[in-house]
């Protein structure tokens, strides 16, 4: 099973922590470090592959992110190599279809993308508008809050309904849960969505708590627990993301964004 | 006693909070809100005074913040509202200064600027870094980690070092505690200054903690005391600021940057 994941956000959200966290693995470690530490003059995406085992499934794993992204004093336009990296992944996938012999073709189109936002507690900044705007009609947008350990409960709950005010305004579609035809899923998709975006705290320590071990952040005041629902959303995108829509994921990319770029290329 | 603090750091750092916590004051309320909540088209510094009564003593406090700082896609020059702003107020002291009847000078002079630093855990932002090397030389600085409670103490202790690697590196200098002669004023002021740039936590609750009112931000995993010395450094920068080192902030003010302000503009 193929995925190419790509996450995006500036510099300290947490984001090589949650990547490392979701997959149980080092992917980002001191061979490879996160992007923060990898940033050069401008911003380029860049790839990584990771071979991950789980419940008997292996899943080829690709991680897009973007060094440097957000950044910059001036950030106009840091978004342009998200768009040309989405883009040529369209135009590879395009031309290998193209072929006469296509078997086996190789799917290095983005097939999600992660937004991190910052937890100002206030909304969106204008570079989140700018990037969910130039991209939304590109990939599936999953935006998240970054280390959300930093709210409380109820500065979350009303950041969040603030941000999808604004997301709606911006009239910005990002990734949306598909209606099943199951009953029972469909009230749980419900419940997922309630909760996007997704407030997320992540962490490269396992602490021992009363006999449990723990994966969590350890403050002089307490442990804010990764996987522990009442703490943050990880085990709720994580289950989404690698259990139930990996699959749709994949089928909207081919069929929605794919199809609106190949649209676009055959028509020009 | 008066006294004119600026604020400075992008939207969302609790900078706001922070201030209501330093004086006890609701200085930023629904009547005058937050800079992030005031938010133009470009940046200014807006000014508000408030009346601070404390062990007897009456402190005319001016609050001097920069809506808009470093919350644009490109940020390029944000600071300069901020040189503007402090070359402006050594101007009008200036001319204050020449005049033959001089009693009562006004002194709006900033006496001291609060410098938000982003927890990211990695190190200076370039904003960071821009708006140090330009204000230096004009004001004194005193940089904050903005929402200490982000941070683990020893992610906390990690970031205080590369700030101040980074702070040297960039050869820029920050407001200095003054030497005493008193031994152990100077035993405390070492130990103040080991913990540059002070991690503050701020809040506008208080809680009931087992019996004891506790200014703090509560969450699921336990409550972040903002008075706490092991949680943040929120009462060390109070002291200093508000009660041993408020008179040393003016005289350096007044001797070393507005003197430095002075000698350029009449030898020009
Ligand atoms: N408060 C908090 N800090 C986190 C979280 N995840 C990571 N961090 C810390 O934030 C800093 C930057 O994390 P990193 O994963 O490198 O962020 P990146 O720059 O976005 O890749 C490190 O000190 C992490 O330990 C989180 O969920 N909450
Ligand atoms: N984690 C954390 N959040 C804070 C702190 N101080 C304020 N906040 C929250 O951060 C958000 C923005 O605070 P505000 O004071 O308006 O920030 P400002 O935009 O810099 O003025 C609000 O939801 C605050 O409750 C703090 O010390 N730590």
């Amino acid at each position: 099973f193929e995925f190419t994941l790509m996450v995006v956000g500036e510099s300290g959200l947490g984001k090589s922590t949650l990547i490392n966290s979701l997959f149980l693995s080092d992917l980002y470690s001191n061979e490879y470090p996160g992007p923060s530490l990898r940033i050069k003059k401008t911003v380029k995406v860049e790839t990584t592959k990771v071979l991950i085992k789980e419940n008997g499934v292996t899943l080829r794993l690709t991680i897009d992110d973007t060094p440097g992204f957000g950044d910059a004093v001036d950030n106009s336009n840091c978004w342009q190599a998200v768009i040309n990296h989405i883009e040529k992944k369209f135009e590879d996938y395009l031309n290998a279809e193209s072929m006469v012999t296509r078997s086996k073709l190789a799917d290095n189109r983005v097939h999600c993308c992660l937004y991190f936002i910052a937890p100002t507690g206030h909304g969106l900044k204008p570079l989140d508008v700018e990037f969910m705007k130039n991209l939304h009609d590109k990939v599936n947008i999953i935006p998240l809050i970054a280390k959300a350990d930093t709210m409380t409960p109820e500065e979350c709950l009303r950041f969040k309904k603030q941000i999808m005010k604004e997301i709606h305004e911006h009239k910005i579609q990002l990734y949306e849960f598909p209606e099943c035809e199951d009953e029972e899923e469909n009230r749980l998709n419900r419940k997922l969505k309630s909760r996007v975006p997704f407030a997320v705290v992540g962490s490269n320590t396992v602490l021992e708590i009363g006999g449990r071990r723990v994966r969590g952040r350890q403050y002089p005041w307490g442990v804010a627990e990764v996987e522990n629902i009442d703490h943050c959303d990880f085990t709720v995108l994580r289950n989404m993301l690698v259990r139930t829509h990996m699959q749709d994921l994949k089928d909207v990319t081919n069929n929605v964004h794919y199809e609106n770029y190949r649209s676009k290329k055959l028509s020009s």
